[in-house]
């Protein structure tokens, strides 16, 4: 455990708190993408099978539980609970083309060809894109609330946080994961947009709108 | 993954 992992964790953490609450307070779920709320609870169910398997430490065991358990409780909300605030039109990103693809070559490029390997493998490569629905229904409605641009740069921030400790852990402990490292760069990269528009306007007090 | 320190990591 490093400075940035823990930092990282902890960013994540904020970014799934936030969400949750956001749709809580507001008794609406609106401008949220449930494709990518059900892709994030996929994501986190297959990496987190190894909690039946295998005990790493209290921090690892109640940190996914509560990850996989907001994950759920979220979708649950949009779905269920709030459903009348769904933006179902808007949030028409086709996520068959992002599961697809990404079941394949987690199949093709894994460390060993084993169930859970290649689920972790899966939930690896879907958590690098999990988030397009999201950015694809901010831009076709142009607009975001402030809160929902925090949410997702927590998010963001987050795998940028792992990166560092990636480099960290390869400078300190001679060790890299290749999977989890070009992924997590894909995922970063797909968020540089993003940052560069919270940073000119949402932390300038603007609100995170699109030129028509 | 599976058999890689990795499995600390969330």
């Amino acid at each position: 455990m490093n400075v940035f992992r823990l930092t990282g964790d902890l960013s994540h953490l904020a970014a799934i708190i936030i969400l949750l609450l956001k749709i809580w307070k507001s008794r609406s779920c609106a401008g949220i993408s449930g494709k990518s709320q059900i892709l994030f609870a996929i994501v986190f169910t297959t990496r987190y099978l190894d909690l039946l398997t295998s005990f790493i430490s209290l921090y690892n065991t109640s940190m996914k539980l509560i990850y996989v358990g907001c994950a759920y409780a979220t979708v649950y909300l949009i779905y269920v609970k709030f459903r009348a605030t769904y933006d179902g039109n808007h949030d028409s990103f086709r996520v068959e083309f992002l599961i697809v693809p990404v079941g394949g070559l987690a199949v093709l490029i894994n460390h060993s060809f084993a169930p859970l390997e290649i689920l972790w493998t899966f939930s690896i490569y879907l958590e690098s894109v999990a988030i397009l629905p999201q950015l694809f229904m901010i831009s076709k409605t142009g607009e975001a609330e402030t809160i929902t641009t925090h949410y997702l740069f927590c998010l963001g921030l987050y795998r940028a946080l792992y990166l560092f400790n990636w480099v960290w852990r390869f400078y300190f402990e001679g060790f890299f994961d290749m999977i989890a490292i070009v992924a997590g760069l894909v995922q970063t990269v797909l968020y540089c947009d993003f940052f560069y528009l919270y940073v000119t306007k949402v932390l300038k007090g603007k609100k995170l709108s699109l030129p028509a | 993954g599976t058999d890689s320190k990795l499995k600390d990591e969330l």
